[in-house]
Protein backbone atom coordinates (compact mmCIF):
# COMPACT_ATOMS: atom_id res chain seq x y z
CA UNK A 1 0.00 0.00 0.00
CA UNK A 2 3.02 2.63 -0.01
CA UNK A 3 3.49 4.61 -2.76
CA UNK A 4 6.93 6.07 -3.49
CA UNK A 5 7.13 8.93 -6.51
CA UNK A 6 10.18 9.02 -7.09
CA UNK A 7 10.57 10.80 -9.97
CA UNK A 8 8.89 12.85 -12.71
CA UNK A 9 10.24 13.48 -16.57
CA UNK A 10 9.32 15.47 -19.46
CA UNK A 11 9.88 14.56 -23.16
CA UNK A 12 9.79 17.44 -25.43
CA UNK A 13 9.09 17.74 -29.20
CA UNK A 14 6.49 15.18 -29.42
CA UNK A 15 3.90 15.00 -32.22
CA UNK A 16 0.72 13.01 -31.79
CA UNK A 17 -1.25 11.00 -34.49
CA UNK A 18 -5.02 10.56 -33.55
CA UNK A 19 -7.05 7.89 -35.76
CA UNK A 20 -10.60 8.18 -35.22
CA UNK A 21 -13.65 6.13 -35.83
CA UNK A 22 -11.40 2.73 -36.43
CA UNK A 23 -13.34 0.45 -36.87
CA UNK A 24 -13.22 -2.10 -33.84
CA UNK A 25 -12.73 -6.05 -34.77
CA UNK A 26 -9.60 -7.78 -34.39
CA UNK A 27 -6.96 -7.36 -36.89
CA UNK A 28 -7.10 -3.24 -37.11
CA UNK A 29 -4.64 -3.18 -34.28
CA UNK A 30 -2.21 -5.23 -35.53
CA UNK A 31 -2.41 -4.23 -39.26
CA UNK A 32 -2.20 -0.06 -38.23
CA UNK A 33 1.15 -0.92 -35.84
CA UNK A 34 2.38 -3.49 -38.77
CA UNK A 35 2.23 -1.05 -41.42
CA UNK A 36 3.62 1.76 -39.36
CA UNK A 37 6.81 -0.32 -38.31
CA UNK A 38 7.36 -1.83 -41.96
CA UNK A 39 8.04 1.73 -42.74
CA UNK A 40 10.49 2.33 -39.70
CA UNK A 41 8.26 5.00 -37.72
CA UNK A 42 9.19 4.56 -34.35
CA UNK A 43 5.92 4.87 -31.89
CA UNK A 44 6.26 6.30 -28.48
CA UNK A 45 2.78 5.78 -26.36
CA UNK A 46 -0.13 4.15 -27.65
CA UNK A 47 -3.52 4.74 -26.54
CA UNK A 48 -6.72 3.65 -27.61
CA UNK A 49 -10.94 4.42 -26.35
CA UNK A 50 -13.59 3.18 -27.81
CA UNK A 51 -16.10 5.66 -28.64
CA UNK A 52 -20.38 5.51 -27.86
CA UNK A 53 -20.60 4.90 -31.39
CA UNK A 54 -18.84 1.64 -31.24
CA UNK A 55 -15.85 2.74 -33.18
CA UNK A 56 -12.00 3.33 -31.50
CA UNK A 57 -9.85 6.03 -31.46
CA UNK A 58 -6.30 5.54 -31.27
CA UNK A 59 -3.81 7.81 -30.87
CA UNK A 60 0.13 7.43 -30.47
CA UNK A 61 3.22 9.81 -29.95
CA UNK A 62 6.32 9.85 -32.27
CA UNK A 63 9.02 12.25 -32.30
CA UNK A 64 8.66 15.29 -34.32
CA UNK A 65 11.11 14.18 -36.53
CA UNK A 66 9.16 11.16 -38.16
CA UNK A 67 6.08 12.80 -38.17
CA UNK A 68 6.04 13.79 -42.06
CA UNK A 69 7.24 9.90 -42.52
CA UNK A 70 4.15 9.14 -40.32
CA UNK A 71 1.91 10.82 -42.00
CA UNK A 72 2.17 9.36 -45.13
CA UNK A 73 1.78 6.19 -43.75
CA UNK A 74 -0.86 6.67 -41.63
CA UNK A 75 -2.72 8.64 -43.98
CA UNK A 76 -2.82 5.93 -46.53
CA UNK A 77 -3.85 3.37 -43.23
CA UNK A 78 -6.65 5.69 -42.67
CA UNK A 79 -8.28 5.61 -46.29
CA UNK A 80 -7.65 1.65 -46.53
CA UNK A 81 -9.35 1.24 -43.00
CA UNK A 82 -11.86 4.09 -43.46
CA UNK A 83 -11.26 5.87 -40.86
CA UNK A 84 -10.14 9.84 -40.08
CA UNK A 85 -6.20 10.72 -39.26
CA UNK A 86 -5.48 14.17 -37.70
CA UNK A 87 -1.97 15.35 -36.58
CA UNK A 88 -0.74 17.30 -33.20
CA UNK A 89 2.68 18.91 -33.33
CA UNK A 90 4.57 20.55 -30.56
CA UNK A 91 3.68 18.26 -27.56
CA UNK A 92 5.61 17.01 -25.23
CA UNK A 93 5.19 14.57 -22.05
CA UNK A 94 5.12 15.27 -18.64
CA UNK A 95 5.36 11.83 -16.01
CA UNK A 96 5.35 10.91 -12.63
CA UNK A 97 7.18 7.67 -11.76
CA UNK A 98 6.94 5.55 -8.54
CA UNK A 99 6.37 2.04 -7.57
CA UNK A 100 3.10 0.57 -6.71
CA UNK A 101 1.30 4.05 -7.75
CA UNK A 102 -1.72 2.20 -8.76
CA UNK A 103 -2.32 1.23 -5.01
CA UNK A 104 -3.58 5.05 -4.98
CA UNK A 105 -5.37 6.90 -7.03
CA UNK A 106 -4.09 9.81 -4.63
CA UNK A 107 -1.17 9.87 -6.78
CA UNK A 108 -2.97 11.11 -10.15
CA UNK A 109 -5.23 13.43 -8.43
CA UNK A 110 -2.24 14.96 -7.18
CA UNK A 111 -0.25 15.00 -10.44
CA UNK A 112 -3.46 16.88 -12.80
CA UNK A 113 -4.06 19.14 -9.51
CA UNK A 114 -0.69 20.30 -9.73
CA UNK A 115 -1.00 20.90 -13.62
CA UNK A 116 -4.16 22.00 -13.27
CA UNK A 117 -3.33 24.71 -10.82
CA UNK A 118 -0.32 25.88 -13.35
CA UNK A 119 -3.27 26.01 -16.18
CA UNK A 120 -1.59 23.27 -18.00
CA UNK A 121 -4.41 21.43 -20.21
CA UNK A 122 -3.88 18.01 -20.42
CA UNK A 123 -4.85 16.39 -23.89
CA UNK A 124 -3.67 12.74 -23.22
CA UNK A 125 -3.08 10.11 -20.16
CA UNK A 126 -1.26 7.17 -20.15
CA UNK A 127 -0.70 5.04 -16.77
CA UNK A 128 1.21 2.10 -15.63
CA UNK A 129 1.55 0.25 -12.28
CA UNK A 130 4.91 2.58 -12.15
CA UNK A 131 4.22 5.86 -14.18
CA UNK A 132 1.53 8.32 -15.35
CA UNK A 133 2.13 10.29 -17.96
CA UNK A 134 0.09 13.53 -19.63
CA UNK A 135 0.88 14.83 -22.80
CA UNK A 136 0.22 18.16 -23.18
CA UNK A 137 1.10 21.80 -25.26
CA UNK A 138 5.56 21.65 -25.30
CA UNK A 139 5.05 25.33 -24.44
CA UNK A 140 3.91 24.45 -21.03
CA UNK A 141 6.30 21.86 -20.45
CA UNK A 142 9.04 22.86 -18.32
CA UNK A 143 6.12 24.69 -16.18
CA UNK A 144 4.59 20.81 -15.31
CA UNK A 145 7.75 19.80 -14.66
CA UNK A 146 8.67 22.07 -12.15
CA UNK A 147 4.93 22.18 -10.91
CA UNK A 148 5.11 18.53 -10.37
CA UNK A 149 8.51 18.37 -8.97
CA UNK A 150 7.10 20.89 -5.99
CA UNK A 151 3.54 18.91 -5.97
CA UNK A 152 5.53 15.74 -5.06
CA UNK A 153 8.70 17.23 -3.46
CA UNK A 154 10.92 15.96 -5.75
CA UNK A 155 14.06 18.81 -4.97
CA UNK A 156 15.31 20.85 -7.71
CA UNK A 157 17.84 19.74 -10.16
CA UNK B 1 17.98 -0.65 -28.94
CA UNK B 2 18.09 -3.85 -27.82
CA UNK B 3 14.22 -5.18 -26.88
CA UNK B 4 13.85 -7.80 -24.40
CA UNK B 5 10.12 -8.52 -23.71
CA UNK B 6 10.69 -10.62 -20.43
CA UNK B 7 7.05 -11.56 -19.05
CA UNK B 8 3.30 -11.67 -19.80
CA UNK B 9 0.52 -10.72 -17.06
CA UNK B 10 -3.27 -11.15 -17.33
CA UNK B 11 -5.32 -9.27 -14.76
CA UNK B 12 -8.80 -10.71 -14.30
CA UNK B 13 -12.29 -9.62 -12.98
CA UNK B 14 -11.91 -6.19 -13.75
CA UNK B 15 -14.82 -3.28 -15.33
CA UNK B 16 -14.36 -0.18 -17.43
CA UNK B 17 -15.69 3.52 -16.64
CA UNK B 18 -15.64 5.59 -19.65
CA UNK B 19 -16.70 9.34 -19.56
CA UNK B 20 -17.35 10.78 -23.41
CA UNK B 21 -17.88 14.48 -24.25
CA UNK B 22 -15.40 15.23 -21.06
CA UNK B 23 -14.73 19.50 -21.65
CA UNK B 24 -11.38 19.87 -22.13
CA UNK B 25 -10.30 22.47 -19.91
CA UNK B 26 -7.49 22.45 -17.17
CA UNK B 27 -9.16 21.43 -13.89
CA UNK B 28 -11.44 18.90 -14.92
CA UNK B 29 -8.93 15.41 -14.90
CA UNK B 30 -8.04 16.80 -11.31
CA UNK B 31 -11.78 17.37 -10.04
CA UNK B 32 -12.72 13.98 -11.77
CA UNK B 33 -10.04 12.16 -9.86
CA UNK B 34 -9.77 13.89 -6.66
CA UNK B 35 -13.74 13.09 -6.43
CA UNK B 36 -12.81 9.64 -6.99
CA UNK B 37 -10.14 9.06 -4.47
CA UNK B 38 -12.36 11.05 -1.66
CA UNK B 39 -14.50 8.23 -2.01
CA UNK B 40 -12.37 5.68 -1.87
CA UNK B 41 -12.25 3.70 -5.09
CA UNK B 42 -9.17 2.70 -6.21
CA UNK B 43 -8.31 3.26 -9.98
CA UNK B 44 -5.94 0.76 -12.08
CA UNK B 45 -4.98 2.56 -15.26
CA UNK B 46 -6.39 5.71 -16.94
CA UNK B 47 -6.39 6.57 -20.24
CA UNK B 48 -7.53 9.95 -22.14
CA UNK B 49 -7.57 10.81 -25.61
CA UNK B 50 -9.16 13.34 -27.40
CA UNK B 51 -12.22 13.46 -29.45
CA UNK B 52 -12.62 15.92 -32.91
CA UNK B 53 -14.84 17.85 -31.33
CA UNK B 54 -12.70 19.40 -28.66
CA UNK B 55 -13.85 17.30 -25.73
CA UNK B 56 -12.24 13.98 -24.39
CA UNK B 57 -12.41 10.45 -23.53
CA UNK B 58 -11.39 9.43 -20.43
CA UNK B 59 -11.59 5.85 -19.08
CA UNK B 60 -10.30 3.97 -16.60
CA UNK B 61 -10.56 0.51 -14.84
CA UNK B 62 -11.43 -0.87 -11.85
CA UNK B 63 -11.40 -4.20 -9.64
CA UNK B 64 -14.68 -5.82 -10.42
CA UNK B 65 -15.97 -5.33 -6.77
CA UNK B 66 -15.40 -1.72 -6.69
CA UNK B 67 -17.95 -0.94 -9.57
CA UNK B 68 -20.98 -0.33 -7.78
CA UNK B 69 -18.94 2.34 -5.56
CA UNK B 70 -17.27 3.77 -8.48
CA UNK B 71 -20.69 3.92 -10.47
CA UNK B 72 -22.12 6.54 -7.15
CA UNK B 73 -19.53 8.56 -7.11
CA UNK B 74 -19.12 8.98 -11.23
CA UNK B 75 -23.01 9.61 -12.26
CA UNK B 76 -22.36 12.55 -9.75
CA UNK B 77 -19.70 13.43 -11.41
CA UNK B 78 -20.79 13.37 -15.21
CA UNK B 79 -23.67 14.97 -13.93
CA UNK B 80 -21.64 18.29 -12.49
CA UNK B 81 -19.47 18.76 -15.36
CA UNK B 82 -21.94 17.38 -18.16
CA UNK B 83 -20.51 14.73 -19.84
CA UNK B 84 -21.44 10.74 -20.70
CA UNK B 85 -20.43 8.17 -18.22
CA UNK B 86 -20.90 4.57 -19.55
CA UNK B 87 -20.02 1.22 -17.39
CA UNK B 88 -18.25 -1.83 -18.62
CA UNK B 89 -18.09 -5.50 -16.74
CA UNK B 90 -16.27 -8.82 -17.28
CA UNK B 91 -13.26 -7.43 -18.73
CA UNK B 92 -9.46 -8.43 -18.48
CA UNK B 93 -5.91 -6.71 -18.91
CA UNK B 94 -3.32 -8.57 -21.15
CA UNK B 95 0.08 -7.21 -20.95
CA UNK B 96 3.40 -7.60 -22.61
CA UNK B 97 6.82 -6.38 -20.02
CA UNK B 98 9.97 -5.86 -20.85
CA UNK B 99 12.81 -3.42 -21.58
CA UNK B 100 13.38 -0.87 -23.79
CA UNK B 101 9.80 -1.54 -25.99
CA UNK B 102 9.50 1.74 -26.97
CA UNK B 103 12.67 1.58 -28.98
CA UNK B 104 10.31 -0.87 -31.20
CA UNK B 105 7.39 -0.60 -32.60
CA UNK B 106 7.82 -4.28 -33.14
CA UNK B 107 6.59 -5.44 -30.16
CA UNK B 108 3.46 -3.28 -30.01
CA UNK B 109 2.78 -5.31 -33.64
CA UNK B 110 3.64 -8.63 -33.00
CA UNK B 111 1.41 -8.71 -29.38
CA UNK B 112 -1.26 -7.47 -31.57
CA UNK B 113 -1.28 -9.63 -33.94
CA UNK B 114 -0.92 -12.31 -31.53
CA UNK B 115 -4.75 -11.65 -30.08
CA UNK B 116 -5.78 -10.72 -33.53
CA UNK B 117 -5.27 -14.41 -34.76
CA UNK B 118 -6.51 -15.63 -31.68
CA UNK B 119 -9.78 -13.33 -32.73
CA UNK B 120 -9.51 -11.25 -29.62
CA UNK B 121 -10.85 -7.97 -29.94
CA UNK B 122 -8.61 -5.32 -27.98
CA UNK B 123 -10.64 -2.59 -26.19
CA UNK B 124 -8.48 -0.25 -25.13
CA UNK B 125 -4.70 0.04 -25.18
CA UNK B 126 -1.81 1.94 -22.78
CA UNK B 127 1.55 1.97 -22.77
CA UNK B 128 4.64 2.66 -21.12
CA UNK B 129 8.17 2.13 -22.39
CA UNK B 130 8.20 -1.48 -20.58
CA UNK B 131 4.68 -2.26 -20.61
CA UNK B 132 1.75 -2.60 -23.20
CA UNK B 133 -1.27 -3.33 -21.94
CA UNK B 134 -4.39 -4.36 -23.67
CA UNK B 135 -7.99 -4.35 -22.24
CA UNK B 136 -9.91 -7.16 -23.74
CA UNK B 137 -13.18 -9.30 -22.47
CA UNK B 138 -12.71 -11.55 -19.68
CA UNK B 139 -13.61 -14.63 -21.51
CA UNK B 140 -10.91 -13.77 -23.87
CA UNK B 141 -8.47 -13.92 -21.15
CA UNK B 142 -6.55 -17.24 -20.87
CA UNK B 143 -6.48 -17.27 -24.43
CA UNK B 144 -5.26 -14.01 -24.68
CA UNK B 145 -2.37 -14.74 -22.42
CA UNK B 146 -1.41 -18.14 -23.95
CA UNK B 147 -0.82 -16.57 -27.92
CA UNK B 148 0.99 -13.79 -26.12
CA UNK B 149 3.42 -16.46 -24.30
CA UNK B 150 3.31 -18.24 -27.91
CA UNK B 151 4.12 -15.18 -29.61
CA UNK B 152 7.19 -13.90 -27.70
CA UNK B 153 8.57 -17.75 -26.67
CA UNK B 154 7.95 -16.83 -23.34
CA UNK B 155 7.62 -21.02 -22.15
CA UNK B 156 5.01 -22.42 -19.85
CA UNK B 157 4.98 -21.36 -16.19
C1 LIG C 1 -9.53 -0.93 -32.74
C2 LIG C 1 -8.64 -2.12 -32.69
O1 LIG C 1 -7.86 -2.12 -31.52
C3 LIG C 1 -9.41 -3.44 -32.78
N1 LIG C 1 -10.36 -3.57 -31.71
C4 LIG C 1 -8.43 -4.60 -32.78
O2 LIG C 1 -8.54 -5.49 -31.99
O3 LIG C 1 -7.50 -4.64 -33.50
C1 LIG D 1 -10.03 16.44 -20.04
C2 LIG D 1 -9.11 16.85 -18.96
O1 LIG D 1 -7.97 16.03 -18.93
C3 LIG D 1 -8.68 18.32 -19.07
N1 LIG D 1 -8.02 18.56 -20.31
C4 LIG D 1 -7.78 18.68 -17.88
O2 LIG D 1 -6.70 19.16 -18.09
O3 LIG D 1 -8.09 18.45 -16.77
Amino acid sequence: ERIVVSGAALKSKLARVTLRNVPNHPGIAARIFHTIARHDVVVDDIIQTLGDGGKATIAFTVDLGELSDAKKVVDEIAAGIKCQAAYEEKLAKVSVVGIGMQMHTGVAEKMFKALADAKVNIQNITTSEIRISCLIAQADGHTALRCVHDAFGLGKK
